[in-house]
């Protein structure tokens, strides 16, 4: 059986807002090392991945392989209740029909339970190789959703561009172009703010922006962002967690036929 | 036209 408890609760509720507008229905494997997600959207543009690491909570306990075929729609319903400093805990039988969640507030003097109905799905794990990616640029998850929400006023894609001078992410539509440019910048008191490229050689795509913009509703998880790219690879864009847990996101880039 | 790489095949295939 799974027993599971965060303390950090809001994680899990971040973590749903930030992928429900991109995937339905979508398993969570459970197993000892933690509960991971993996999901498609329905047009195969992108990819989201999730690991929850066990030492993420405590206690976590998970005997066999178990998987939440859940409805983030009805998760999401679910998750409403759940207040600010609240534990959660996810309680789940060897082969579920349904998701045990309780919140108890912090003080304990109150104490929510829900049991959310579970589904077959029938999801094929999809092999993701690990990439030595040409530019990794790290940066603050607030200005890549800044950008990307400007340029996705003025056009439908944009490209990003990776060279020794910086990253320039330009987008050209009907009613003209624009271009916001990052260079490598270092804030040794506001570490959070810097801007870190590392380049091993220029790359140059284009993407989808009405998807960029949804991955940045993951902004709420982390203050920094990392944005990995390979010439003719799907981008990577994560946000860690708490320690070594991650929200991914991969994207296909957009090529000229 | 743009063309979007299909992400479901290019997983499979790695």
């Amino acid at each position: 059986m799974l027993e599971a408890r965060l303390s950090q609760s809001m994680v899990l509720k971040k973590v749903v807002d930030a992928i429900k507008d991109l995937v339905q229905d979508c398993n969570f494997d459970c197993n000892d090392s933690g509960i991971a997600l993996q999901a498609m959207d329905n047009s195969h543009v992108a990819l989201v991945s999730m690991l929850l690491k066990a030492e993420s909570f405590e206690p976590y306990r998970c005997d066999r392989n178990i998987a939440l075929g859940v409805n983030l729609v009805s998760l999401t319903k679910v998750l409403r209740a759940l207040q600010n400093d609240d534990l959660v805990t996810l309680k789940a039988d060897d082969a579920p029909d349904s998701l045990n969640i309780t919140f108890e507030s912090s003080t304990a003097d109150r104490i929510s339970e829900y049991d959310l109905k579970l589904m077959d799905i029938d999801q094929e794990h999809l092999g993701i190789p690990d990439t030595e990616y040409a530019a990794t640029v790290t940066m603050p998850s607030t200005e890549f959703k800044r950008i990307c929400t400007d340029l996705q006023a003025m056009s439908e894609s944009v490209t990003i561009e990776a060279t020794k001078d910086g990253i320039k992410f330009s987008c050209a539509g009907d009613i003209g172009n624009g271009a916001v440019t990052l260079r490598n910048y270092q804030n040794v008191e506001k570490e959070h703010l810097n801007v870190d490229i590392e380049l091993t050689e220029p790359v140059s795509l284009t993407f989808s922006l009405k998807y960029l913009v949804n991955f940045c509703k993951a902004q709420p998880l982390s203050d920094r962002v990392k944005i990995c790219l390979s010439n003719e690879v799907p981008l990577l864009v994560e946000y860690l967690i708490t320690g070594t847990s991650y929200l991914r996101f991969y994207l296909a880039p957009k090529v000229r036929d | 036209a743009d063309f979007q790489l299909d992400l479901y095949n290019y997983f499979i295939k790695s």
